[in-house]
């Protein structure tokens, strides 16, 4: 398996840094913690963009509450920002609706990704945050093998379960010599907004174990927090105070 | 669009309803409904397997507890029988290590997914549960063309977002003419083990209008019960007595 040529940008963007997140396992937060370090990164005054490469179950532009279309110039596909300023492109912007399924098969998939990557003018950007669909197929090779990555975030939930593909996703990146930033465990206890009890839903919290095992920084334990799904929900996940993520030190 | 001529399945399956699980959004319980439905078909004396067709992201036989290698003899695979006596087919089976990640493009996913139907021996079988991945992709579309599906069970979660995924699944069943046998709602709410508060974490239940609002059966809710999340992560789903589902009259 020779090394694969990585692809170049547009002309008309210029990123500092580029970093996916990805978990192997779905459900477990993956897209709220790219938004959320998204918008903790655009506060501390970074120009920020999202990539959304999870093409046939994108979620990123809800979050956000955008749904324009991003404008196709000549020279490329220019971006859609969000109120506070994060540029961000996805497929279920060109969608004529939101819940119309994109029944892809795998060469049309890492299509869009690389066209994401050299068609989409980014501008000037601080920070491009990936976020990678479930699984270790087309999407997320694609952005392995052809994208110039700086590094990964790797998020986990609590259960053995998701704990067995996130290891899949560890020994992915290893596989492709993309270098892992970290570790984040999501949805670690939510507490009784009655009585201040700690349920652990989903069993003892294995993040930093986890992250010592396989040798990657730990980036701590965020709470499940019905007020972050609701701002998921209503699209304003930019408006979010709660626990915000340990900055990346990339 | 030609109508796809439908996979003969092996000489050696005769399997009388053949069901797929499916919920566009990963983590939303999808595997767990799969494995719940199998015990209780199981538990009533049916005949039952169940294919996991999450090929990046096989989670069934951890949730069963087995490990062996399915023998693969001249005229087909054997499945994995678990405790119970239910019938498994999956990809991580036949890894060396469960936590192997297997990146595979479509092509090499879409022929998994074929040959898990024409080649595993599944002997006589009342019930095949077809256990798909997120998104609309690869997998999901090749058992949708190829396999001849009776229906199909969505399996969606309160937020939002869940239920904005799982519309493109009820539409992509509808363009490929797969019957939908009917809609459950996970994680609708855990409860406080100290003082019986009802936590709706993912905001409230939205699962009755959107079977509505889409034509399909509700088939319930069920509740997040630590428990069942322990038993998945101890391989014990089978020894599951909470909640179960709603018998499917299909
Ligand atoms: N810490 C959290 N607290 C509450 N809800 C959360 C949390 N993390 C994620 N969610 C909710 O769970 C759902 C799934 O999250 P998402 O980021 O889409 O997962 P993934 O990208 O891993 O599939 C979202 O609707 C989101 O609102
Ligand atoms: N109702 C529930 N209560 C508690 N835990 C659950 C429930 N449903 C699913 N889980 C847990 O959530 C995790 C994700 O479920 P899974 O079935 O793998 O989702 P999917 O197949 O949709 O990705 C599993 O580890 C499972 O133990
Ligand atoms: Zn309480």
């Amino acid at each position: 398996r020779g090394t694969i040529e990585k692809l170049k940008a547009s002309e008309l963007s210029q990123i500092d840094r580029l970093a996916a997140v990805m978990s192997g396992k779905g459900g477990v937060g993956k897209s709220s913690v790219t938004a959320l370090l998204a918008v903790r990164l655009s506060r501390q005054g970074f120009r920020v963009g999202i990539m959304d490469a999870d093409i046939t179950g994108p979620s990123i532009p809800r979050m956000f509450g955008v749904r324009e279309q991003p404008a196709s110039l000549g020279f490329g596909i220019l971006p859609v920002r969000t109120r506070t300023g994060i540029s961000i492109m996805s497929l279920n912007l060109l969608l004529p609706h939101e819940d119309d399924p994109v029944i892809w098969r795998g060469p049309l998939i890492a299509g869009a990704v690389r066209q994401f990557w050299t068609d989409v003018a980014w501008g000037e950007l601080d920070y491009l945050l990936v976020d990678l669909p479930p699984g270790t197929g087309d999407a997320p090779l694609t952005v392995m093998q052809s994208l110039p990555l700086d590094g990964l975030v790797v998020v986990s939930s609590p259960q053995d379960l998701a704990v067995m593909v996130v290891r899949k996703a560890i020994k992915m990146a290893g596989m492709l010599g993309v270098p892992i930033l970290g570790l984040l465990e999501n949805m670690t206890y939510a507490t009784c907004p009655r009585c201040g009890e700690k349920l652990r839903l989903f069993g003892p919290s294995q993040g930093e174990r986890v992250a010592r095992e396989t040798g990657v920084p730990f980036l701590g334990e965020i709470p499940l927090d019905p007020h972050l799904a609701e701002l998921c929900d209503s699209g304003e996940i930019e408006q979010y105070e709660g626990v915000m993520l340990p900055l990346l030190s990339s």
